[in-house]
């Protein structure tokens, strides 16, 4: 099974400003 | 054929053959005739001077061929000689040919540090105890421990009127000592600097007084000093750099106007002087060509069992460790490539928010998957998750 990797417009950033900056 | 090496490539003890290493050096006599001229002697005219250089010269002259000191009408009669050699030389004898009848006394000096300090090799004397404090040398020979500067009879006048001052530094030295093993041999016949000290003339009926038939004047014509420029085993041939200065033509990775060093990267193991049963050669740190440098650690040395304590400096191409032999944090090690492959470490990429961090295992380059996140790099859910809207759990189990 091949499993998709992670989409990163998926991810709701709302409450993870740091975490995006970092991405 | 390098003579520094042996029929299979290997290094092995060389050394600079056997020379004159006073020749063509200027020396500095204390007295010289000729200032003012005389009858005999004028130093501004060619053929009637008798100048210091006639010692070394090789008698390529076609005016006079000995050396003249000035006429000495009082005590001390002494006239010293000195030659620099011009770097440090393992000495095998030293000689000067006299043109008159030669000294009753002379002392023969060298120097280690190019004549800032001179110590004794040899005394010659008719009156040792007289002249030098020391008692002539048995007729057995030295019986000391070590080599040490004793006194010899002085020259004697051949028929001609003429003599020979000659020094093998084996006389002042007990036999069985081997240059090989011995550094007090090794330090004994080491010189920069060699100086002839002409302390009393001889004179018919000598009893030792100073009363000589004055004025007096010493003559010589060849000063001899036999020798191999001094390489501690390392080179076969000393060359004079761009200053005009002799040094050793140096290998086994080592330098210096002696190769009294390691070079720079060859610092795995302290330098030593090569025997004939062993090169010792200084041998470079082993760094898998990611670093220039390296420096020497005598811990390390002994805890390999004096084999290795080089310690390699600023491991590049994300390389770490002594010898740059694994990946820095952050990166793996490519099994595919050598270790010596500029790119032989890869970074870990771990995924910015699947992965728990940024360093990966620096084998297998697996990164530290956050819970339900899975691959190398963190980058995919395992199965049975799936991605969420939250950065911090990017996969969540399926319902």
């Amino acid at each position: 099974e091949v499993m998709p990797t992670l989409d990163m417009t998926l991810f709701d950033w709302t409450d993870y400003e740091d975490l995006k900056l970092e991405v | 054929a390098d003579p520094c090496k042996d029929d299979g490539g290997a290094p092995r003890s060389c050394v600079p053959g056997l020379v004159n290493a006073a020749l063509g050096r200027e020396v500095l006599a204390s007295s010289t005739c000729g200032r003012p001229a005389t009858r005999a002697c004028d130093a501004s005219d060619p053929r009637r001077a008798h100048p210091a250089t006639l010692l070394t010269s090789a008698g390529v002259t076609t005016g006079p061929l000995c050396w003249r000191s000035d006429l000495l009408s009082r005590a001390p009669l002494n006239v010293t000689l000195t030659v620099a050699l011009g770097k440090a030389f393992e000495l095998v004898f030293v000689s000067l040919r006299f043109c008159s009848v030669p000294p009753a006394s002379v002392a023969l000096l060298k120097s280690q540090d190019h004549g800032r300090s001179w110590v004794p090799l040899g005394f010659f004397s008719s009156h040792c105890r007289q002249d030098y404090g020391r008692l002539p040398v048995p007729t057995t020979g030295p019986v000391g421990p070590g080599p040490e500067a004793l006194c010899f009879p002085a020259p004697q006048a051949q028929p001609d009127g003429s003599g020979l001052l000659a020094f093998s530094v084996q006389d002042g030295s007990p036999p069985g000592l081997d240059l090989d093993s011995s550094p007090v041999l090794q330090d004994w016949v080491t010189a920069t600097d060699i100086r002839m000290m002409l302390t009393r003339p001889s004179v018919p009926g000598d009893t030792g007084a100073s009363a000589a038939t004055l004025p007096y004047s010493y003559s010589a014509a060849e000063l001899q000093v036999g020798g191999r420029c001094k390489c501690n085993g390392h080179a076969s041939q000393c060359l004079p750099d761009p200053q005009g200065r002799l040094v050793c033509d140096c290998r086994h990775g080592t330098e210096g106007s002696d190769c009294g060093r390691c070079k720079p990267f060859y610092c795995d193991r302290p330098w030593q002087r090569a025997t004939a049963q062993e090169a010792h050669a200084c041998l470079a740190c082993s760094c898998n060509g990611h670093a220039r440098r390296c420096r020497f650690n005598m811990e390390l040395y002994r805890l390999s069992g004096r084999r290795s304590g080089g310690v390699c400096l600023n491991c590049r191409h994300n390389t770490a460790g002594r010898h740059c032999h694994y990946c820095r944090e952050g990166f793996y090690r490519d099994p595919g490539r050598a270790l010596s492959d500029r790119r032989a470490c890869r970074a870990c990429d771990c995924h910015p928010v699947g992965a728990a961090g940024k360093t990966c295992n620096q084998t297998t380059g697996q990164c530290p998957c956050k819970d339900g996140v899975t691959g190398l790099t963190c980058n995919r859910c395992a199965p049975g998750f799936q991605q969420s809207r939250s950065p911090v759990a990017p996969c969540v189990k399926t319902p």
